[in-house]
């Protein structure tokens, strides 16, 4: 089958063919539209390509972009100070005609079996102005914070919608850069004493980033038909 | 006066023909995720005037074969697409993001004179 690979390449929006050195783990909601989208297929019912019900968002183009960035270590961390990392996420594969419609960035701090109830944590994320494709910097510019939260204690994925952000950020030739600081804010509910250090090494070992991007191809996805009159 | 039409075999006739390209066989398996595959589904066949009317035929094909039928300089009626279905492909670029990417008119589910 003298097969025109790179006609077929094209046509997906690939300029060559990848080739990944080992497969991402794939998230369970992209396997589960996947499989909606398969069924809905076999059975011939018509399913809107450009709509993702799962997600509530319109779109026919989803990507997992994993974190480039690296944890900081500095001597200036508080005593309470977790983990500080920088977050880097390469948008250049977002094409200048799609239309960004999600950026949900998504924080794993591991199944919360690792933590008997505690210690309580306390989470901030802040813009840092990254140079393109520079992802170890050691002091990023710091820049507006734009999300203080407190997790009772360490457990499971935390999502958070970076949508605006993303979109002020969206040049496709820069990373989007975020500062990660996970400070704690107490021990067990029982005020006992818990290891500090213990519980922030568990939490640097089982945190994992992600962003999961949606976006519309305009010229795949007409605007819905108004209706008729 | 009833026009004579050539006795056309039922595997020339217009109808679908199933292709499935198996990405094992191309070394796509490396960065395709999911599907392992795809039905490269294809139409082809004869659309004689005797017939157009029982093989899912416009009304336009119709005519055509008619045409044809009386003067064959007018082209046949041709063997085309009827129902399509689309295809969703989750893959992995150079950059280690997955894509979940949906194509739509991707499969041919039936086929007919158009």
């Amino acid at each position: 089958l003298q097969f025109h690979e790179h006609v077929f390449l094209r046509f997906l929006g690939l300029d060559k063919v990848p080739s990944p050195k080992k497969f991402q783990p794939v998230p369970s909601i992209l396997k589960r539209i996947f499989q909606a989208q398969e069924a809905a297929a076999s059975t011939g019912i018509s399913k809107d390509l450009c709509y993702v019900k799962e997600l509530g968002v319109r779109g026919n183009i989803l990507r997992l972009l994993p974190d480039q960035g690296s944890f900081l270590y500095s001597e200036s961390l508080s005593h309470t100070s977790c983990l500080q990392k920088l977050l880097s996420f390469n948008l250049s594969a977002i094409g200048d005609e799609e239309q960004l419609t999600m950026a949900q960035l998504g924080l794993d701090l591991g199944p919360n079996t690792y933590y008997n109830l505690g210690p309580e944590l306390e989470l901030s994320l802040s813009l840092v102005q990254t140079e393109p494709h520079v992802t170890d910097q050691a002091t990023p510019k710091m820049g507006k914070m734009f999300t203080l939260q407190s997790v009772p204690w360490p457990q499971g994925v935390l999502h958070f919608n970076l949508l605006d952000v993303a979109k002020r950020n969206n040049d496709p030739h820069k990373n989007l850069g975020l500062f990660l600081e996970i400070v704690v804010k107490g021990g067990r509910a029982s005020g006992e004493n818990f290891q500090l250090e213990g519980t922030c090494a568990r939490l640097r070992r089982s945190l994992h980033t992600s962003l999961l991007v949606v976006t519309l191809h305009p010229e795949q996805c007409r605007s819905p038909s108004r209706k008729r009159r | 006066a009833a026009v004579s039409t050539s006795k056309a075999s039922c595997k020339s006739l217009c109808h679908r023909h199933q292709l499935f390209i198996n990405f094992r066989d191309l070394g796509w398996h490396k960065w395709i995720i999911a599907p392992k595959g795809f039905m490269a589904n294809y139409c082809h066949g004869e659309c004689p005037f005797s017939l157009t009317i029982s093989l899912n035929s416009s009304n336009y094909a119709f005519m055509q074969a008619l045409m044809h039928a009386v003067d064959p300089e007018v082209p046949q009626a041709v063997c085309i697409p009827t129902k399509l279905s689309p295809i969703s492909m989750l893959y992995q670029d150079n950059d280690d993001n997955v894509i979940l990417r949906h194509y739509e008119d991707m499969i041919v589910d039936e086929c007919g004179c158009g």
